[in-house]
């Protein structure tokens, strides 16, 4: 078990520096196990250094750099084993425009190479436009659920009319 | 191996019969607050093994049954059907030969919850190894859930490396 | 002690109910202390039932119902000792359009009822479009936070070259 | 009593002097992520008399001056002003017959922080008072930071008690 988490945490941290330069265009993060010299003890802790900024752990970095750091880590896990299906319920909501363009050419690009499949929560417009598909869900009803398949126009009216 | 459809029948807030096709790339689910898309994806979850009800969000694992409104009584039973395409032969062994696999699991009122891969009955064991020869299942990072992304950042050391040993 | 906590609680509790009923056009909330008889050592639960839907505690129900049930109470506090300032970073993160728009409504009635002055963060264009005016925060040199003040058509920009 | 206006410097990225008006009504404020639009809010809780340095998202208080980046070196202290008006007369006794009411608070590395109030020293106490009788200061439930709603969704009931202690 040990060995094991060792070569985990070595191909995690190799995925997760490309990942965060990517995401973050430049700068620098790793992984670090701390607090123990056994890794079934030790703690995971990120650090990471946005372009132009000083070194720090996750704790002083903004909201939405806290969210992409978490991405990236998210993503090296993945990439580092990768799944047939993936969900991704709502992890662009504290994300400006500009990051969540990033996220969706990451999410494209995997969906191309590993040929996974994505389904993805989300209420920012920007990512709907980047979606193959759409589905809705409305609760006409209140409180039963349906599923509606939509087509591109209509999703922007589905986001727009939400009340 | 694909996933390829999943379909729900008075899980959660679906009361009624709903078809889910997941096709190949990105697909985006939208919808106001509250209308069901969280229950929506945690039904793929929940069919592919979970055995902790607190991670459907629920008090016992029976919160999954459509629970009833002022208009429509609650049911007794909820099922889930997962499809999964195996066109390429990569399913693991007794199933490998099989073009597609699907793996039921339905929970009655006071009966707990029983599974089925094609169509015949299956312990809760034998769904789980499928799933983790596939690296996927319940457990598998690949699944975020709400609000996942902040318990990563809030989590301490300790549960961060926890959530690597999952992932190895 | 206990008295002061008791009456709190009761003035809260009624903010909590009718902004509730506001924020989700319907239903009905409520706030009770429980695990104990002495307030002083009791727990605070929030009992929730949404237009049309079963009652149940604030872990049932969705992402965006608990943000908007948790702001009531943040409100119902509020009212109970209205504040000179207010400010609210990114509250509105897990809400969708039509929410974000029944907040809005919210804050406008408690500006010009109590006086109180709020600075609102945000990265909704929906929130933004309603404030009364906007500071946009750059770091055009890496590191380096500046203010600037924007009218309404260059808040839209901004929010748009986030890159 | 309203609050009129904030003057930061060298306090967190904002290295330069920087003003921002308080207007009636409602101020919105955006930017890209990680362009400081949090540091920018936590300057009035810090100077209404934050006394932890955990909430101000750092190890130490020190962390609020501004660190340095690639091209510019740290500083050593860390201002920030924040002005009252006062013109209604409604201030709590001895600021009460001042038009303005100008709070400072200035730390200096090494040398701990320090408050004027009007240009005049004053104890963290006095300014923590001054906020008391205005119901506002740092503990106040109208100050809500990034992640504060988030928290109160996942708090246990006895922590959730204690934030309506924080209001009465
Ligand atoms: N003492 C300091 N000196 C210099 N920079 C600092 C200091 N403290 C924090 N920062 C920087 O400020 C940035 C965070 O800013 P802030 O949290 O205000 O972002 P934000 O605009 O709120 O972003 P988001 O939209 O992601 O919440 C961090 O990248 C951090 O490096
Ligand atoms: N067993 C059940 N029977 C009926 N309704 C249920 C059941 N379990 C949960 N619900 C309802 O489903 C709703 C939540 O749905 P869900 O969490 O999927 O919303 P969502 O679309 O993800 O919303 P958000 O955008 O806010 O995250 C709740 O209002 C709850 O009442
Ligand atoms: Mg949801
Ligand atoms: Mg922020």
């Amino acid at each position: 078990a040990r060995a094991r988490l060792n070569s985990a945490f070595e191909h995690v941290n190799a995925h997760f520096q490309n990942l965060f330069k990517r995401l973050f265009m430049g700068g620098q993060a790793h992984l670090s196990l701390v607090d123990s010299d056994d890794p079934l003890d030790a703690g995971l802790e990120i650090f990471a250094q946005p372009p132009g900024k000083a070194l720090q752990a996750l704790s002083l970095m903004s909201g939405g750099e806290q969210t992409m750091a978490s991405i990236a880590l998210i993503f090296a896990m993945f990439l580092t084993n990768p799944a047939p299906i993936c969900v991704l319920d709502e992890i662009d909501a504290p994300l400006d425009d500009a990051n969540v363009d990033k996220v969706c050419d990451l999410l494209e690009e995997i969906a191309e190479t590993t040929k996974t499949r994505f389904l993805v929560v989300s209420h920012h417009r920007l990512t709907m436009a980047r979606m193959h598909r759409i589905y809705g869900v409305t609760m006409a009803e209140k409180g039963v659920s349906q599923l509606v398949s939509l087509d591109m126009q209509q999703s922007f009216g589905f986001l727009e009319e939400a009340a | 191996l694909h996933f390829k459809s999943l379909r729900l029948n008075g899980f959660k807030s679906f009361i009624e019969k709903t078809d889910l096709e997941i096709g190949v790339g990105l697909t985006g689910i939208v919808g106001p607050n509250g209308c069901g898309k969280s229950n929506l994806v945690e039904a793929l979850r929940w069919t592919m093994g979970e055995s902790s009800a607190k991670k459907m969000r629920g008090g016992g694992m029976e919160d999954v049954i459509f629970a009833g409104t002022e208009k429509r009584p609650a049911r007794n039973f909820a099922e889930v059907v997962l499809t999964l395409d195996n066109a390429a032969k990569s399913a693991p062994s007794p199933y490998n030969h099989l073009d597609d696999i699907e793996i039921s699991r339905k929970i009655v009122k006071d009966q707990g919850s029983a599974y089925r891969i094609n169509g015949r009955p299956a312990r809760a064991k034998d769904v789980q190894m499928l799933f983790a020869d596939t690296l996927s299942g319940a457990n598998s990072p690949a699944l975020v859930s709400q609000g996942k992304v902040a318990s990563i950042i809030n989590a301490k050391p300790l549960q961060r490396r926890m959530i690597l040993e999952e992932s190895a």
